[in-house]
């Protein structure tokens, strides 16, 4: 029974009301892609507007997007994004102000769009976006965002993981920002305990060796239980699966191929690690407090192999242990928390006299004894909260001198506190000396995700990790050299096959570890490995597809998933590629690369922009006879891919600051059976009349 | 892909295989400079029914068409969709029927069966959907291109079909009573077709055409069609699937 309360509150509403929301991902092999059906009502006589909003991860990239709206078919179109003239001096100003913005965005992007309804009638949001989920801490997480901004009368989340391995590990957390139950199954028994039907929301788990389903159904009285507002939170997914020893998993599908790398039972590499900390003034209080609380714990889980020193930078300068890094024995940890526990925060920021002290303090010490450190990985960790304030000021010259200092010895891995932070100086920073950079947002736990990012690199597994493929049998792969290898990640290389009638393919992994130089080979057959993806994907639209009401999330898209990892991939490199690129001409072509994968893909990137025709509604609440010409999405995302490209060449372009939500191809053109209008294109029922057909023709079997 | 290929002025059909390579773009017509048309099939692979000792099996899995004039459009088909760009772009599935025509191009769905492409009302491809309930391991969903108006194509229209539009060809060397439809199990000798100058060793077979619903006598040409077509099969593999260049 619905209860009184939410009666009126639906009769209330005025905007258009959403009857049914579904959230259908189907994961093969950690390739995600996800459709997103919405369909909303204007129960009034009048027009009004709908407004479709939608979360999607950072890392997605949107593939398509699709509205019908009484009747009609609106589809979307990928398009390269037009060069915008760079603004006069006065509007520089502003770039600034939207970049401090971007930084402070959280890892998932809005997709926003409004279309006007005409009286009575229905309109219907169809979104589909692609991502690979990232191996991190030992498992892969998947992210549905539930924010609908009202109750929703059939709201459904269906997440189905079919991979070639066994899944070894499968967890459904409670809504984040939610009050829900926690279903948790681990192997095939989980299908044995499903969720407890007393708990408020519904989450059913079927699962088998390689398959799992997961059902999220909330009715809207077990939404309103969780919140009246519609921000139900985040549906959150975990699991891993099981990996073998060897060279990893090669997947090959239509020419071409995936192979993830992520071996088990390896030792660890000892590391030598600096810690540049800053301690300019604005970290005082929580921030201070979190990083001291953070690096406490750290301390904690350095090993007795590694080597470790600190440095704290302001104004000033300071470091623990001049001119040496230090084991890891019980008498240095009480010294460096002494340190630790002493940082007061004041005065400026000085990145780059900060990175310089790191950088002379490890090289120093690698270039003092090089055979000593030969099988040990070396990393800077440095953690800011804001700009270049003191010393130098130049993000260029910042960078330049950091890689001189570095000499590609060593890694740096930044991390960036709160909404002040020049996060493209960071994510460059890092880019450019095999490290990785982190966003901490102001009002996260910082101690959390500063001990979770020190968790995800502080155990080497490999160094210097180059994968070969039979010479001449393979082209176009993706990155193929790696500088580490951490416990807990994955190491993911795509690429395309010359010789598609090669019985096999030689793959040989080498790499470094505690103590010796290690060699990984062995020949795939490429035939059966095609067979067995082949299976995997069937089966994964088979999971997806009976009752599937909404767009299809597997269908042809998932039936060439290797190549949209290779894809994805590719674009994904491109743009990392441009950020680094050092000269315009370089940039220009890395940008051009990039831009040509999205396209082929359909893929909404920085680079490219969702052109979607929207319909016109009379004042009387009708459709007008005439459709207007496309115009650009107006998202969230796209309007900051916009403001990215008003920026200078420094700041323009960001990778993450304007991903592309993707509209899958299997578009509903068809899903119309009246008479629709698009632009220039008349739909209709054809009239059925018997066609000739000459012999003349090319068939299968 | 079986190929068959009807030369009414010559009363004859010929058929071949072209067993390439899944992944493979074959060049089924280019006319690319005349009539502003070209239609190019990606190949998708599937193993050999079990038992058997053939080679693994390939089938369309996309058939694309692009036509220059009036204005540029690219078509391309799989069986689950028709994506149709031109000035905007639609997606239609194949599981419905229905019609888009704008300018001199129409494209005509007939839901699970059938995709009809009439470009300028002089030429028309058909293509057949074949999707499978149950397929075997051996099966794909897979398409099959038929030519049913090639009036407008011209007489340098090229490619694995379009280079016969235009041809005549004569059957010569028939041992004993061996003809197009006649016993040729007492025959020894393959008779020699004549096409283009060139002589090709056939052997009669016949092929169910229109997903199985008319069969055909055909004369059969061996080894990717070799003598039979212009240079080797290999010369049709093309680089992407909207490829529009000509044979050289």
């Amino acid at each position: 029974r619905v209860p009184r309360q939410v009666k009126s509150m639906l009769t209330k509403e005025t905007k258009p009301h959403i009857q049914e929301l579904s959230v259908k991902t189907t994961i093969i092999s950690r390739y995600a892609f996800t459709a997103v059906s919405c369909t909303m009502l204007n129960r009034h006589s009048s027009a009004a507007e709908g407004v479709f909003q939608f979360l999607i991860p950072k890392n997605a990239y949107v593939s398509n997007f699709t509205m019908i709206i009484g009747g009609r078919v609106y589809p979307s179109e990928v398009r390269p994004k037009e060069k915008k003239v760079k603004q006069g001096k006065g509007d520089e100003a502003k770039p600034k102000n939207k970049e401090k913005g971007e930084q402070s965005e959280p890892e998932v992007e809005v997709f926003r769009m409004g279309a006007s309804i005409p009286g009575r009638n229905r309109a219907m949001f169809m979104l589909t976006y692609e991502e690979l989920l990232q191996r991190r801490l030992g498992r892969y997480e998947h992210v549905t965002s539930l924010r609908p901004l009202q109750l929703v009368s059939r709201l459904s989340v269906d997440v189905t993981i079919v991979d070639h391995s066994t899944i070894t590990h499968l967890e459904v957390l409670p809504l984040r920002n939610g009050k829900s139950n926690t279903a948790v199954a681990s192997g095939a028994s989980a299908a044995k305990t499903p969720a407890k039907p007393a708990l408020p929301i519904s989450t059913v788990i079927k699962q088998n060796k390689t398959f799992c389903r997961i059902t999220f159904s909330p009715n809207i009285v077990q939404q309103a239980k969780i919140t009246t507002s519609g921000m139900l939170g985040e549906f959150v997914v975990h699991y891993d699966v099981e990996r073998e020893l060897g060279i990893g998993d090669i997947q090959v599908l239509n020419g071409h191929f995936v192979h993830y790398f992520a071996p088990k039972d390896l030792p660890v590499v000892p590391k030598n690690v600096v810690f540049v900390i800053d301690t300019s003034a604005s970290m005082l209080g929580t921030k201070i407090k979190q990083t001291k609380d953070a690096l406490f714990t750290i301390l904690r889980d350095l090993r007795p192999g590694d080597r470790f020193n600190f440095v704290s930078f302001s104004n000033r300068i300071k470091v623990w242990q001049p001119n040496r890094l230090v084991p890891v024995t019980p008498l240095n940890v009480r010294d460096a928390k002494k340190f630790i526990y002493m940082l007061q925060p004041t005065g400026g920021t000085d990145i780059n006299g900060g990175i310089q002290t790191g950088s002379s303090l490890l090289s120093g010490y690698l270039n003092a004894d090089p055979d000593a450190n030969h099988h040990s990985v070396s990393l800077i960790i440095f953690l800011t909260d804001g700009r270049p304030t003191v010393g130098e000021l130049q993000s260029p010259s910042i960078l330049s001198n950091a890689r001189t200092a570095v000499k590609e010895q060593f890694c740096v891995f930044t991390i960036g506190m709160g909404n002040d932070v020049d996060y493209r100086l960071l994510e460059r920073m890092a880019l450019e000396n095999c490290g990785m950079m982190r966003r901490i947002h102001e009002d996260s736990d910082a101690s959390t995700m500063l001990k979770g990012f020190y968790d995800e690199i502080g155990t080497p597994l490999l160094s210097d990790i180059r994968v070969n493929y039979t010479e001449d049998s393979v082209q176009y792969v993706t990155q193929h050299l790696f500088t580490n290898y951490f416990n807990g990640s994955e190491i993911v290389i795509a690429g395309k096959l010359t010789n598609q009638s090669a019985d096999s393919l030689h793959v040989q992994v080498t790499a470094s570890n505690s103590d010796k130089s290690i060699i990984l080979e062995t020949d795939v057959a490429l035939r059966q490995r095609e067979v067995e993806t082949e299976r995997h994907v069937k089966e994964a639209a088979a999971g997806v597809g009976s009752g599937d009401t909404g767009v299809g999330t597997t269908g042809s898209v998932a039936d060439d998933f290797v190549e949209r990892v290779w894809g994805f991939l590719s674009v994904k490199e491109g743009l990392r590629s441009r950020l680094k690129s050092q000269t315009s001409r370089e940039r220009e072509g890395h940008t051009q690369q990039a831009t040509d994968l999205s396209l082929t893909y359909h893929f909404l990137t920085p680079l490219t922009s969702l052109v979607v025709e929207k319909p016109q509604v009379l004042a009387d609440g009708t459709m007008a006879e005439d459709t207007p010409t496309p115009t650009p999405v107006p998202t969230e995302t796209n309007k900051k891919a916009a403001s990215a490209n008003e920026l200078s060449d420094e700041t323009e372009g960001e990778e993450d600051t304007a991903q592309g939500l993707h509209l899958k191809k299997d578009q509903p053109g068809g899903q119309s059976s009246r008479i629709t209008k698009t632009t220039g294109k008349v739909v209709k029922r054809p009239v059925q009349k018997s066609i000739t057909i000459s012999k003349t023709s090319a068939d299968g079997d | 892909p079986h190929f068959v290929v009807e030369f009414p002025l010559s009363k004859l059909t010929v058929c071949f295989n072209i067993n390439g390579e899944p992944g493979h773009i074959l060049r089924m017509v280019s006319d690319h400079k005349h009539s502003g048309v070209t239609v190019n099939g990606k190949l998708i692979g599937a193993p050999a029914p079990a038992g058997s000792h053939k080679q693994q099996r390939t089938y369309f899995s996309t058939i694309t068409i692009v036509v220059n004039r009036p204005k540029r459009s690219y078509i391309e088909v799989t069986p689950k969709k028709v994506i149709l760009d031109g000035q905007d772009r639609l997606v239609l599935s194949c599981d419905t029927t229905v019609s888009v025509e704008s300018g001199g191009l129409a494209v005509t769905i007939v839901g699970k069966s059938t995709v009809t492409v009439t470009i300028g009302g002089t030429i028309r491809f058909v293509i057949l959907v074949h999707q499978y309930k149950n397929p075997a391991p051996y099966q794909r969903n897979h398409l099959g291109f038929y030519i049913s108006n090639s009036k407008g194509l011209s007489h340098d229209c090229h490619g694995l079909l379009g280079q016969f539009l235009y041809e005549e060809v004569g059957l010569a060397e028939l041992s004993g009573n061996a003809t197009a439809t006649g016993d040729h199990s007492t025959s020894s000798r393959s008779p020699i077709l004549k096409v283009k100058g060139r002589s090709v060793p056939v052997v009669q077979k016949t092929r169910r055409i229109y997903s199985g619903r008319q069969s055909v006598d055909c004369w059969f040409a061996r080894n990717n069609a070799a003598k039979l077509i212009d240079g080797q099969y290999e010369d049709y593999v093309v680089s992407h699937l909207f490829d529009t260049g000509d044979w050289p």
